[in-house]
């Protein structure tokens, strides 16, 4: 099963956020192009666009499943997580299944996440 | 005054999902 829904306090409104640059930052004032930026200097790691592509209740109660195609390979990947964990939505920002409760569990506004939507996702940069 | 208290800082790379496509052939 996936991890208990403890609550991660980076995404606590007013969290401060260190970029690879070393610039600081609060959570809520986060941009597409400071994890862009990160990921370019951060080495090995790179940014992929995950779109949604369907939201589905999970099997775990209390959390739901989202189903992402990943990267310029299209890849499949799905994960379990409570309704309100927040993703970083492409010309967006913040957004999350459950807006209500991320706004009430840690203060962070949010849209609501929908299927079409493209998040930011990491992953380990393919050096060859 | 303001007391200077420790305030957690936070990498970025902890408030995004490491979605790791399975390896491609």
């Amino acid at each position: 099963p996936p991890s208990s829904s403890h609550l991660p306090s980076h995404f606590m409104k007013g969290a401060i956020i260190q970029l690879a640059t070393g610039e600081l930052k609060r959570v809520e004032d986060l941009q597409t192009q400071d994890f862009v930026r990160s990921a370019e200097v951060s080495g090995g790691l790179k940014i992929d666009s995950s779109t949604v592509v369907d939201i589905q209740e999970s099997q775990w109660p209390g959390f739901v499943m989202l189903h992402f195609v990943v990267g310029e390979q299209q890849s499949k990947v799905s994960i379990d997580v409570p309704p309100e964990h927040p993703f970083f939505v492409y010309g967006q920002g913040w957004s999350s299944c459950s807006p209500a409760r991320t706004a009430q569990l840690f203060s962070l506004p949010c849209h609501r996440l929908q299927v079409g939507d493209v998040c930011i996702s990491i992953s380990l940069q393919n050096m060859n | 005054n303001v007391e200077p208290r420790s305030v957690a800082v936070f990498p970025w790379h902890s408030l995004v999902p490491f979605l790791a496509p399975s390896q491609p052939d």
